[in-house]
Formats: C-alpha cells, sequence, structure tokens
C-alpha cells in the first residue's frame, strides 16, 4: 500500500528521505524515474484550426525522466542500453545515459482542408506516445 | 568544407522548421527529387504562406466528411480497429465551377446531364486509389415523396494524357447503374471506381465526366432538385503507401475477413438519413450466426 508507515526507533535516527519506509516507497513508485506524461493541446492554440477540423484537440504524451540502472527489469531495454549506462558511470562520462524515450506509438486520424478546398481524411503513423523505454 | 555545409544546411533547415506550420512536414513527398529533405518545406513555404487564402469546402460536403470521421475514429482520433477496410485515406473533391446542364426532359424523367471536372492534383503518387464514389448530398429539406428507381448514366471524358482527343469529348468509357431511391436518403453513392482506377493509376490527375439520371417513376420536380441543386462530390478512398500513413494490414492479415477486390464493389449504395456514411459500401448489420 502507499501510505505511509509510522517511523520505528532506528528510523526516528536516520534523515527523514532515507527511512526505511520511504526509501520501499521511491522503490515502488520512484519519483522522477522515465513516465509517460499527459500532454493536451487544441490545434487552435498552434493556429492550426483553420485547415485541421479534427480531432480538435490532440494529446500527443511524452516520456520524460531519469534512467536508473536497472533498466532491463522495468523498461525492456536491450542490453546495449545497460553497457551504455556502465560505459557511462565506469569508463566516459562524456558518453550519454541512456534517455527516457517513447518505445510504441498509436497512430492518429486527421481531418485536414487542403489548400484547394478538397477536404482529406488521413491516418497517420506513429502520432501518439503509448509506452516509454530508455535506450 | 563538406561540414561546415552539412552544418549550415542543418541551421538553415532548424530556421526553416521554427516558421513552418510543422504538419507539412507530414506529407509525402513524391516526384523526381525526392532524395531532398528540404523538399517539403520549400513546399510549404513557396504554397501556403505567400499564396492566396485558403479555399473553404462545401458545408454539406464537411459535413459528411466529419461524419466519415465520426465513423473510423475514436473521439480521441484513434483509428477504430473494428474497421475492416484498408482505406487510410478519403479524399472528396468537388467539381470545379461551372457545372454545365445539358437539355434534358424532366416529364418523361430524364434529367439534363451534368458536365463535371474533377481535379485531382492533391492525391500523391504514393497514394493507391481502392475505392471511388461520386456523392450526391440530398437537401434534408427535400423530401422524396415515393420510392424510385433510377438509372445512372456516365460517360467519361477521353483523358487529356492519351493526346487521342480533345478535352471535353465524350467518346469513351460509358457507365451506367441502377440505383433504388427510398425516403429519408440523405446521401446517394454511385460507385464509379472501375472508371477512376485507370485513370488514377495512370497519373491522370484531371477527371472528366458528364452524368445524367432517368428516374421514369419518381416524381419529377421533387428529385430533380435534389440531383440538380448541388453538383456531386467526389471521393476517393484510397491507401497511401508512404512511411508516416498508418497500414493496418499487418493486424488485418490474420483476421477473419479476408481482402475483396475493390473492384467487386460496384454499385450503388445510399445511406439513410441520420446514419454515418457507408463504410465500403458494405452492410453494417453483423451477420446471424447460424
Amino acid at each position: 500500500g502507499r501510505e505511509t508507515l509510522s517511523p520505528g526507533p532506528l528510523e526516528s535516527l536516520l534523515p527523514a528521505s532515507f527511512t526505511p519506509s520511504q526509501h520501499f516507497k521511491r522503490f515502488l513508485f520512484p519519483h522522477d524515474e522515465c513516465e509517460l506524461l499527459d500532454f493536451r493541446l487544441s490545434f487552435r492554440q498552434l493556429r492550426w484550426d483553420h485547415w485541421i477540423v479534427a480531432p480538435q484537440r490532440y494529446n500527443p504524451r511524452f516520456c520524460k525522466g531519469g534512467c536508473p540502472r536497472a533498466v532491463r527489469h522495468r523498461y525492456g531495454s536491450p542490453l546495449h542500453t545497460v553497457v551504455q549506462n556502465i560505459i557511462y558511470e565506469k569508463l566516459d562520462a562524456s558518453v550519454p545515459r541512456p534517455s527516457c524515450v517513447p518505445a510504441a506509438y498509436n497512430p492518429l486520424s486527421v481531418l485536414t482542408i487542403e489548400p484547394d478546398a478538397s477536404i482529406a481524411y488521413k491516418e497517420y503513423e506513429n502520432m501518439i506516445a503509448t509506452r516509454c523505454t530508455c535506450r | 568544407c563538406p561540414a561546415s555545409r552539412e552544418e549550415a544546411q542543418i541551421s538553415v533547415s532548424a530556421k526553416l522548421e521554427s516558421e513552418l506550420e510543422p504538419w507539412s512536414l507530414l506529407q509525402p513527398v513524391d516526384g523526381e527529387h525526392s532524395s531532398d529533405p528540404l523538399l517539403p518545406l520549400f513546399k510549404v513555404l513557396s504554397g501556403s504562406r505567400s499564396g492566396p487564402p485558403r479555399l473553404q469546402p462545401d458545408a454539406r460536403a464537411l459535413h459528411y466528411m466529419k461524419k466519415l470521421y465520426k465513423t473510423y475514429a475514436t473521439k480521441e482520433g484513434i483509428p477504430k480497429s473494428t474497421r475492416s477496410h484498408l482505406y487510410n485515406t478519403v479524399r472528396l473533391f468537388t467539381p470545379h465551377p461551372p457545372q454545365k446542364f445539358a437539355s434534358g426532359d424532366r416529364g418523361t424523367g430524364i434529367f439534363p446531364s451534368a458536365d463535371l471536372l474533377f481535379n485531382l492534383d492533391r492525391v500523391a503518387a504514393v497514394e493507391h486509389l481502392l475505392r471511388s464514389v461520386l456523392l450526391y448530398t440530398l437537401n434534408s429539406s427535400v423530401s422524396l415523396s415515393s420510392a424510385g428507381k433510377c438509372v445512372c448514366s456516365l460517360v467519361m471524358a477521353e483523358p487529356r494524357a492519351s493526346g487521342k482527343a480533345l478535352p471535353g469529348a465524350p467518346s469513351s468509357f460509358p457507365f451506367s447503374s441502377q440505383l433504388e431511391l427510398r425516403k429519408n436518403f440523405r446521401w446517394i453513392e454511385i460507385d464509379v471506381t472501375s472508371l477512376l482506377q485507370p485513370l488514377v493509376a495512370s497519373n491522370e490527375r484531371s477527371v472528366h465526366m458528364f452524368v445524367n439520371f432517368t428516374c421514369p417513376k419518381a416524381g419529377p420536380g421533387r428529385l430533380s432538385s435534389a440531383l440538380l441543386s448541388e453538383p456531386p462530390s467526389l471521393i476517393l478512398y484510397l491507401n497511401d503507401t508512404s512511411a508516416q500513413a498508418h497500414h493496418r494490414w499487418y493486424s488485418l492479415r490474420y483476421g477473419k475477413r479476408s481482402l475483396r477486390d475493390p473492384g467487386q464493389r460496384r454499385g450503388v449504395a445510399a445511406c439513410p438519413a441520420g446514419e454515418g456514411p457507408a463504410e465500403g459500401g458494405r452492410s453494417p448489420r453483423p451477420r446471424p450466426r447460424r
């Protein structure tokens, strides 16, 4: 469960952020770790509503957060990601750490008014992020 | 040096990208210079910004396409997975004015022949035609008093690309189809796939056709006003084969329905009022279990 445990005698000696309950909680629900977030926008905001008729709103979503060491278990990352993490930590910090990026997408249907006043319905691939990974 | 030239090109590209409508980058690129990554950017810069203001489509055509969108996509805009067809692109064209009517005899149910010219320049080379229909949008204020059968005759003018005949000469591709008009029909669709497929496949982008109706048993006054008040639209159901387009055949490959030749689905479909556009010309009702 996510409810807070009351601190015992040992925990009261440690800083709050290192209490076992907090540590356990952070393990289960890591803060700022790579995750999928919403970003809802309307095409009116982009001033595209004069040529994009539908959908009026669009949530492409995005991936944000850090990539932990043990990326393979949680994110299904390839071994290459593990190796790159080790290179960053042990050998050369100029090699970037693995990045939090989309791993899967949904398509999006779009109805547009073309410059010649014809109307087009199109389905575009990879328009909505649905899963994140570390790579 | 090549490296600095590349960097300069990247910076120019970034500048251009920040200034234009990024959606244009999704447009398929075709033609002989398709390898140039900046071409879509230049196309947009030279076209949409400095060109004339965007034309507005016909309101009823837009209404039809909005209905089609609701049929094909969820509220979030994701293509519905329950669909059984392979279209990922549907284009609606209205004829170029003026629409001319040749003489007819309404008293005998022969309506004047309509002269229609469609410009299909927006169809990209990567978009392959699967089905096409002529769409008549019936005004909701016009009620067809009784059911009636009509014969639609259609003659395609010789394509200009062939160079065999003068444009406008109705010399080839005759086509005729029976359709049944009922009360409450909001749209009439006439399948013209067999006529258009060779033209679109041969990159003919100017389609000139002559359409006339013969409806001997229908009430001439109301029906003629329904069929003649607005020119029909031409709808192309296409499969965009480019990488940006969504392709559903992977999920359909193991589906229950096998693919059918679109040419087999010729004929006429009409949509009752209140219902969405017909999906692939098939009945929306599920088949009963044995």
